[in-house]
């Protein structure tokens, strides 16, 4: 039988094992094991990979564990900018987006862009009202709050430093 | 950065990849994710890959695709291929990250030349593990 599988990511960085208390990693180990035994079984049943990557990666994006979705970092501004691409390798289609905002799950969103579209990559506002004109769910600057997010940007913005979102102090990978 | 590589029954791949970028970001700067063949990429005759890091470096060294073409043309397999990739392209450049990758027999990778990187797996060859550091 042919092989199948599937791998997560939840970003790299710098923390040190010293500040990563025992129920935070098991917090993390905890919904990247959700999110890959999601994946898992939509393959084991005969899904797709692209359906068990979005499976997966909608399950990440809703956590304010990680960067994306819910809990991306504030941008210079105190808004949010998400990026995400998808790609199938059977006929190499795509579809990604840059600088959306409100958007629950920009992963859906480059998802729409390669199956409902011609193109590959859109960006910025427009991209974000072609979210809303697909009828993909748009949440409110609350939903993206986060007060650790929102302490790592007050303590970025007085250094003016731009960082990885997992760097030493942030405590998270990027 | 999150990000997540398949390959299903039928033997095809694929991979994404979303973020919220980078903490005090300006200027509307971009980085490697939404780029196709650089932090997200997937060819059913070579890999699926998904990159997490220093995305500006990312972009420089093309990533994605240099893994996908070191496969295909110069015939290195996945394992050889990103850890090439990671362990002496990237930090020539003074890049920082890692990346998941696939291939079509179903091969796992999970390089990074940073302190962690959250990280799992599972697979139908009863491969399964989730972890952050080394």
């Amino acid at each position: 039988m042919k092989a199948y599988g599937i791998a997560i990511h939840g970003g790299a960085g710098t923390v040190s094992r010293a500040k990563m208390t025992k129920w935070k990693a098991e917090a993390y180990k905890e919904t990247l094991k959700r999110a890959y035994s999601m994946a898992y079984q939509t393959l084991h049943k005969g899904g797709s990979s692209i359906d068990a990557v979005i499976e997966a990666i909608v399950i990440l994006e809703d956590s304010y564990l990680f960067n994306a979705g819910k809990g991306s970092v504030y941008t210079h501004l105190g808004t949010h900018e998400m990026d995400a691409a998808v790609m199938e390798g059977k006929k190499l289609k795509a579809g990604a987006v840059a600088s959306v905002g409100y958007v629950k799950n920009p992963i859906k969103l480059a998802h729409t862009v390669m199956t409902k579209t011609k193109h590959v990559l859109i960006s910025g506002e427009q991209a974000t009202e072609f979210a809303k004109d697909h009828n993909l769910e748009i949440e409110s600057k609350e939903y993206f709050y986060d007060e650790f997010r929102y302490k790592q940007w007050q303590k970025a913005l007085m250094n003016d430093k731009v960082q990885l979102d997992h760097d030493e102090d942030g405590q998270k990978f990027g | 950065t999150v990000g997540a590589v398949a390959l299903d029954k039928k033997g095809n791949l694929a991979s994404g990849t979303s973020t919220g970028g980078m903490v005090n970001k300006k200027y509307g700067r971009i980085g490697d994710t939404p780029l196709i063949g650089i932090g997200t990429y997937a060819n059913n005759d070579s890999c699926a890959i998904s990159c997490t890091g220093h995305g500006e470096f990312f972009i420089r060294a093309a990533v994605a695709y240099d893994i996908s073409a070191r496969m295909m043309y110069n015939k290195q397999s996945l394992q050889e291929a990103s850890n090439e990739v990671i362990h002496k392209e990237l930090p020539a450049l003074g890049g920082r990250g890692g990346l998941i990758g696939i291939d079509k027999h179903g091969h796992i990778v999970m390089p990074f030349n940073t302190k962690g990187m959250y990280r799992g797996l599972k697979s139908s060859k009863n491969e399964e593990f989730v972890g952050i550091f080394e």
